[in-house]
């Protein structure tokens, strides 16, 4: 099985986009994926189809411990569950800052849903963020990927990004590691996007051998700007549901079969 | 003087490029003013050229009380000042926990600062939650502008968002009101935009009378997606500086326009 947690504390950077049409492509490939929607702001489990309101479990009800995962998971599609979020989970950061361990109830959750469930993927969403319900994901996934917006601002964070991967590889998870970077929202025919790929990758080479993110490389497939990516969301579908053809369809594709190669090595 | 809150909990939406373009224009038509960042990301500070290591005063000092705006904030160009941020600000979510009145410590240094201090405008750039500092920035505010970029995701958070503006306004600040929203990256040749456009002047058309928000509108000029706002951050220098023809200078320059027509009845 293989965790993947989907972050960066920029926002807007492509984040749920990424989260939600990479698991909904790799399901329809066959795989069995349950994609965690770890941000109050709900979008990854709205993306679905899914308004978790009043009695309907939800990851805090994960984090409060009185659910398990596999009580709070809903089937979306053939081979796809999501565990959704509300704007309940805004309350977390507060409520578990005095909770010994506060920073692993996610892997312990994860690792008790593993008697039940099969899963070969877990995606994980984050809210733009490095507080708790981030790290809670860092600490249980084995696999770091970060869209950016190759845009200035997006690419400036990511200094800060690394550090707290490699202070939760070193304390809390030997395992994690920084897969790759997920260019989105490229616009091909700005200068600035073929810059910032330019820095990024430079950076990425001279990295410190030791590092978390190390191994860390530019995703071959870039995620170009297209407005179907971004009306999907309104309709509760994926983009291989809304607008196949499209090139955010195209583009989306391509990262899944690159994630799907690397599965033999992976 | 006018104490505006820049916010949205929905990440890259516009904030930090609105928060300084406003700013950097007020401030050349001779409005003294005062920008606030208030993002531990602190890209309002980097926009306008300055980052904070080390031994510089930031917002963190004002918060933790050991400084006042006055010996924190920096001089970046005639009329304009900034109190910057760094990544200590992020800690101050959990510092500030138990701390009685810690929804108030910005107003309190605000109303002590116009002893020595004299400004036309605070502008104050908020990070992507409506956590702690977000909620001092609209208790020590009189009025609110939303950057919005007009897609589906982004419309969706505005109810929870009117929802925490209308308990400030109640509890903390009956000052408080919503003036604008301003449509951010907005994409003329989309369907998409004119749609979200439409519904959300729906929405504010039919709201209650009552609402915090019920003065809210959208304001007339757009931001229309323009590469050169992009690009300006990495320069440190606000959109009239880098690029003043392009579209995104004209755009914002409509925007003060707009905000200085509103001064004789603010
Ligand atoms: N490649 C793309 N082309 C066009 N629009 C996109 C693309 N990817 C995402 N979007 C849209 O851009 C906005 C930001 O994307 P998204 O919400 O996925 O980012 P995020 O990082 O999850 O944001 P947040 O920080 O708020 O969680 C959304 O409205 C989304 O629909
Ligand atoms: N009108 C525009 N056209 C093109 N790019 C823009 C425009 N406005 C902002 N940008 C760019 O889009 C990205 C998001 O904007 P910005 O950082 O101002 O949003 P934000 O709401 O402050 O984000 P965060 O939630 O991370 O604080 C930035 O890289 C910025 O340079
Ligand atoms: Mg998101
Ligand atoms: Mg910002």
């Amino acid at each position: 099985m293989r965790t993947i947690v989907v972050m960066n504390q920029k926002g807007g950077v492509g984040k749920t986009t990424t989260s939600v049409n990479l698991s909904a492509g790799l399901a329809a490939a066959g795989r069995r994926v349950c994609m965690i929607d770890l941000d109050p702001q709900a979008h990854a489990s709205l993306h679905v189809g899914i308004e978790a309101h009043g009695k309907t479990a939800t990851i805090y009800d994960v984090f409060a411990e009185s659910k398990t995962l596999g009580e709070a998971r809903q089937l979306v599609a053939s081979n796809l569950w999501c565990v959704p979020s509300n704007i309940d989970l805004a309350a977390a950061e507060m409520e578990l800052a005095d909770v010994p361990g506060r920073e692993l109830i996610l892997k312990a959750a994860i690792n008790e849903s593993r008697q039940n469930e099969t899963y070969d993927y877990i995606v994980m969403d984050c809210p733009p963020s490095l507080g708790v319900l981030t790290v809670n994901a860092l600490a249980a996934a084995e696999e770091v990927f970060i869209p950016l917006q190759p845009h200035f601002l997006a690419l400036h964070g990511l200094s800060k990004l690394f550090e707290t991967t490699a202070l939760v590889n070193r304390r809390l998870n030997r395992q994690l590691r920084v897969s790759g970077v997920v260019l989105c929202m490229y616009e091909t025919g700005t200068r600035l996007a073929a810059d910032i790929a330019e820095d990024l990758s430079q950076f990425l080479m001279n990295s410190d051998p030791h590092a978390a993110w190390a191994g860390a490389r530019i995703v071959r497939s870039k995620i170009r700007r297209n407005i179907k990516l971004a009306e999907a969301p309104s309709h509760g579908k994926p983009i291989f549901q809304y607008a196949p053809k499209c090139h955010g369809a195209e583009d989306y594709a391509a990262l899944i079969e690159e994630v799907m190669d690397s599965e033999a090595s992976g």
